[in-house]
């Protein structure tokens, strides 16, 4: 449900 | 970027070589739960797959690589090292983990950013931290005296998502960034190690041996 995040974090 | 987010890995990094520390020097993983140390790789597993997939980055590939390496490295210490392995409680670290594992797998094919594997598999990664660190805070209430270094070691990893709070407090007001995933798991991680937080500060504080209940 949630949009696509970037996944800038660890 | 920011303080709290660069704190918050370094700490993390901090809890792994203290745990490194320990077991490489006093060739022991008396008081460490290995269901945890478990748990950490299949962690790391699922949630750095995208290090093949998405552009490297100065910053998180390293980190990405060691937290990976050491994690696997812990495990097979403890698995496999013909000393340390002996010093394992292997008959008080009896927390059931599978039983952490399912759950959070069916949680992240319902809630995920996106359905798609890398996404999913993220998500479970998310999940099963959040859980992950159980087994060992049950092993300890059972220790009968817990070494300083196992309780610093559990002290800094409940510190680091701690700090990641901070941090995505920081990135909602500065950056307007939602993410309510890692934020609920986050929080539930956090609290998570609430009451082990007040008995190592009341020990710290009384400069008495860390004792839980």
């Amino acid at each position: 449900d949630c949009y696509d995040q970037p996944k800038d974090e660890l | 970027m920011n303080a709290f987010r660069l704190l918050a890995d370094l700490t993390h990094l901090l809890s792994i070589i203290i745990l490194l520390v320990k077991i490489r020097t006093t060739k022991s993983c008396a008081g460490i739960s290995l269901k945890t140390q478990d748990l950490y790789v299949l962690v790391f597993i699922s949630r750095y797959l995208d290090l093949f997939t998405r552009p490297l980055s100065l910053y998180n590939t390293p980190f990405k690589l060691v937290f990976l390496a050491t994690s696997i490295t812990i495990v097979y210490y403890m698995r496999y090292h013909k000393v340390v392995k002996q010093t394992y409680n292997k008959d008080s670290d009896t927390f059931k983990h599978y039983f952490l594992i399912l759950p959070c797998a069916v949680l992240a094919f319902f809630i995920n950013p996106k359905f798609t594997f890398i996404e999913v598999l993220w998500s479970f990664s998310i999940y099963l931290e959040a859980v992950a660190i159980l087994p060992q805070l049950v092993l300890l209430q059972s220790s009968s005296n817990i070494d300083n270094l196992t309780g610093n070691y559990v002290f800094m990893l409940g510190a680091y998502r701690a700090l990641y709070l901070l941090n995505w407090i920081y990135r909602f007001f500065a950056e307007d960034v939602v993410r309510w995933i890692p934020w609920i798991a986050g929080l539930v991680q956090t609290a998570l190690y609430a009451d082990f937080f007040y008995y190592y500060i009341k020990s710290w504080r009384n400069n008495e041996r860390l004792k839980l209940p």
